[in-house]
């Protein structure tokens, strides 16, 4: 028997070397919380699909991850998610995309691939199948986290800046070609 | 964005993403998460691929379906096609990232060519392992 379960969970705007000790240790946590649910469905001979969905709901509801509780922000200010799962066994897929009220959007994705005839849904309308399959509905305001708000309002400020550098010619090229790490995905 | 991928004890692969996209993205955007064969891919005769990154670099080499068809139509293993597209194909074109992926003898790979990835896994034995790169 080699069953076994992987997930990553990059944070998009955390990087390594900016990680305090508390935070690795929450993340840590979270991660491996993630993993005991998965492996728990495993381990009684569940299904793959649900230990995946078991994993991302877990980061999808803790606010460390750019998932869920704790997603980034859109530069109009909300929280747009998205979500995809894909069985193996039948290459039944679902998907959502660009929503704002559906809790765990993986649930939504997964209801999409089990319960209608698509394989993919966005905005309201994936937001109204969700609620239809009895998935938790939520106000916007609850994917807020004060970090993710802040990264939005500095990201902001750094397109500012890169508007000002747009003025000058090769520095504002030299400075937009060497900081791609700022895309914050 | 979190994913994950596994392989159960019936033999049957799956993949699952998620994410909430780029800070202060504009006009709808969406990235490969959703997409399926960019960012999420399963078929039990090969593998099951969750993403992480760049996502228009993603898309735009289907990264998950391309790990699979090199394993399905040439013969590669999972770790040689992961790392062939995540640390050839993607940079070639200027994308970044990484992803989770796991065979259908129960071998996994999880390359990535860029900071801030975090990382875990556990096996049959139930042995975990976390950790952050």
């Amino acid at each position: 028997n080699k069953y076994v379960l992987v997930i990553h969970g990059g944070a998009g705007t955390i990087l390594k070397s900016k990680m305090t000790p508390e935070k690795e240790k929450a993340y840590k946590e979270a991660l491996t919380l993630a993993l005991k649910n998965g492996y728990a469905i495993l381990q009684k001979g569940g299904s793959s699909l649900d230990a995946v969905t078991a994993a991302v709901t877990v980061m999808e509801d803790s606010p460390l991850f750019n998932a869920g509780k704790g997603a980034v922000f859109t530069n109009e200010g909300r929280n747009e998610l998205d979500a995809a799962i894909m069985s193996g066994k039948d290459q039944a897929a679902g998907a959502v995309a660009g929503v704002t009220t559906i809790r765990n959007p993986i649930l939504a994705a997964r209801a999409v691939m089990e319960k209608s005839n698509h394989v993919m849904m966005v905005g309201a309308g994936a937001e109204k199948f969700a609620a239809s399959q009895g998935i938790k509905i939520v106000d916007p305001s609850y994917f807020y986290t004060e970090e993710r708000w802040r990264g939005l309002q500095n990201a902001k400020k750094e397109d500012s800046l890169k508007m000002e550098l747009d003025h000058g010619s090769k520095k504002s090229k030299a400075y937009l070609f060497t900081n791609k790490d700022n895309k914050f995905g | 964005t979190v994913g994950a991928v596994a392989l159960d004890q019936h033999g049957n692969l799956a993949a699952a993403t998620s994410t909430g996209g780029m800070t202060n993205k504009k006009y709808g955007r969406v990235g490969d998460a959703p997409i399926i064969g960019a960012g999420t891919y399963a078929n039990n005769e090969t593998c099951a691929v969750s993403c992480t990154g760049w996502g228009e670099y993603f898309i735009r080499v289907v990264v998950a379906k391309t790990i699979s068809d090199m394993m399905e139509f040439g013969n590669r293993s999972l770790s040689d096609a992961a790392n062939e597209v995540m640390m050839k194909r993607v940079p070639a074109l200027g994308g970044d990232g990484g992803l989770i992926a796991v065979d259908k003898n129960g071998n996994y790979t999880m390359p990535f060519n860029t900071e801030g990835m975090y990382r875990g896994v556990v096996k049959a034995d139930g042995s975990i392992v976390v950790e952050i790169y």
